[in-house]
């Protein structure tokens, strides 16, 4: 078995340095790791898992990735060994991300992002690497559907003045801001999108499609009473059936507040506030303004 | 103070707080 | 009032820049003010002696420019084009969202008929992108946009200069306020006594009844 494995790292090598990943994969998935033959400490047991699973992810292929990040799984929770742990996180979330589990991946990225150290091991971890994981932990965010988790992700990102550096931080401000996003807005987003991130859904919406569409929904529904289908397909820039067709599911899975009129082709947006709330909250804001003028008043000596 | 008079003109257009007839039968 | 907080220090500035000039040279400072985009308020750089001084002279028409932006509308450009100079694009979008100011000043509801005429808009959606775009996400105004009503109800809208004599009404609006929440307090006032005295008079019922009870059963035993 000494020599089986010593062979295949040699080939998984040689299939490495030629780009070929899951070629290299495959022939490391090959090391029988569970042997009774001889004995095999957990360290070495991950650091094949992980980096197995690395050599599919380049290929971003999830499926066979996740059966080698799974196994690792058990391994990680006793492993010393931060440099393997990093990359095990990696993977971990690459793989959520794959899988468009979105909110989950951003966590993850998120995670990574905040690492403290710079050198770990004989790994240095570099603020770009740092700032990637941020970068990919807003984008997942933004791809996630739209709910009051995501809003609370949203919140943190938006407050972690690292992300005001980021290219994607427009976008970030106009979703956690609940601001319409425009068709040039979007369209400059997707340009920085993985492959998977823009892939087909089987309601022939693109994830982003979807993503955006509920974003922009869900802002209009903050500016609007009520809106035709008509004006609101010119709005979020598609054709006023699907908008009401996402309208309608998001009502259904109570993402949103409101009710549609097929006869008249108006949505009308609810405030999740009761009238009498309202009239409080108003008066609240009316009396935070009179404060906020008296002190204004006191601070100049008046 | 101009800026206080900006303030104080916007805050006097906040009055009344809500006016709607679904406010009043609510409030009633 | 976090406008008013974004656009003190740009105040702060233009108020330096005119103390510093004089005369023509004033014109490109009013007329970088009134393009500015988080400025929109101009009566503390109407206050600057040497800009109040331009009355009269060859550059009034400087002086009657910050005036239109300081109480203003766009209909009142148009009606009086000819003697001011011609407004750039950035101008022109922020007479526009003055005019806004002042039409939430007087109603809480806008028609949109009124906004499509006041603002010069041909249609619905170029209404509703303006005013979502350069009104409600620039923080000068809050509020809902009803299609089917075609209307646009304020929420909030951020104050404009004040026009001379309107201080007057502010203060009688400010004293009607104070004597109707003062009113009201008195009314709330007597309703909390009039629940005490209720209420004792209730525990004291009670009591009385309490007692003969206590009396009948006295009897009986």
């Amino acid at each position: 078995e000494e020599q089986v494995l010593i062979i295949r790292e040699k080939l998984a090598e040689l299939y490495e340095s030629e780009q070929q990943w899951s070629k290299a994969a495959q022939m490391l998935s090959g090391i029988d790791l569970d042997s009774g033959m001889r004995v095999i400490d957990d360290t070495f047991r991950l650091s094949k898992c992980v980096q197995i699973a690395r050599l599919y992810l380049e290929d971003d292929d999830a499926i066979n990735a996740e059966a080698f990040i799974n196994k690792a799984s058990f391994l990680v929770s006793s492993s010393q060994h931060e440099v393997l742990n990093l990359q095990y996180k990696v993977c971990y979330a690459r793989i959520l991300d794959l899988k468009r589990k979105f909110l989950e991946a951003a966590l993850r990225y998120y995670d990574i992002s905040q690492i403290e150290k710079r050198q770990i091991g004989d790994e240095t971890i570099d603020e770009e690497a740092l700032e990637q994981a941020l970068s990919a932990a807003v984008t997942c965010t933004i791809l996630a559907a739209a709910g009051p988790q995501r809003s609370r992700v949203l919140a943190t990102l938006y407050k972690d003045e690292r992300c005001s550096k980021l290219k994607i931080y427009p976008i970030l401000q106009k979703v956690y801001l609940e601001r319409i996003l425009r068709k040039p807005e979007i369209d400059a987003f997707a340009e920085e999108l993985k492959p998977h991130q823009k892939a087909i859904l089987p309601d022939n919406f693109t994830v982003l499609d979807r993503a955006m569409i509920e974003h922009n929904l869900l802002s209009a529904s903050k500016l609007y009473t009520n809106i035709s289908f008509e004006e609101l397909g010119t709005l979020l820039g598609i054709a006023p059936h699907k908008a009401e067709k996402i309208a309608s599911r998001m009502i259904y899975e109570d993402r949103m507040r409101g009710s549609i009129d097929q006869v008249e082709a108006v949505i009308h947006f609810e405030d999740d506030t009761e009238e009498l709330q309202q009239w409080d909250q108003q008066i609240v804001s009316l009396c935070q303004a009179l404060n906020d003028i008296l002190d204004g008043m006191a601070k100049k000596g008046l | 103070e101009s800026s206080l008079l900006r303030q104080v003109s916007s805050l006097l257009r906040r009055l009344p707080a809500i006016e709607s007839e679904k406010f009043q039968d609510d409030f009633m | 009032m976090d406008i008013e907080e974004r656009q003190a220090e740009i105040i702060d500035h233009f108020v330096k820049q005119a103390t510093a000039n004089k005369d023509a040279a004033l014109g490109s400072i009013i007329a970088e003010a009134t393009s500015h985009p988080s400025l929109f308020a101009f009566s503390e750089i109407l206050a600057v002696p040497n800009v109040a001084e331009l009355e009269g002279t060859e550059n009034t028409v400087i002086l009657d420019l910050l005036r239109l932006f300081a109480h203003g509308t766009w209909s009142d450009f148009k009606s009086n084009a000819g003697h001011l100079p011609h407004l750039v694009p950035d101008q022109v979008l922020k007479l526009k969202q003055l005019t806004v100011l002042t039409l939430a000043e007087t109603n809480k509801v806008l028609p949109y008929d009124l906004l499509m005429l006041e603002l010069d808009v041909a249609n619905v959606r170029e209404l509703e992108d303006f005013l979502i775009n350069e009104c409600m996400y620039a923080g000068i105004v809050r509020g809902k946009l009803d299609q089917l009503r075609r209307c646009f109800e304020v929420q909030f809208a951020a104050g404009r200069d004040l026009r001379p004599g309107q201080l007057g009404s502010m203060i009688q609006t400010l004293s009607n306020w104070l004597g109707t929440s003062d009113s009201l307090l008195v009314s709330i006032q007597e309703k909390i006594k009039w629940a005490d005295t209720m209420s004792e008079l209730d525990n004291k019922h009670r009591k009385d009844l309490e007692d003969r009870v206590e009396d009948v059963k006295k009897s009986l035993s």
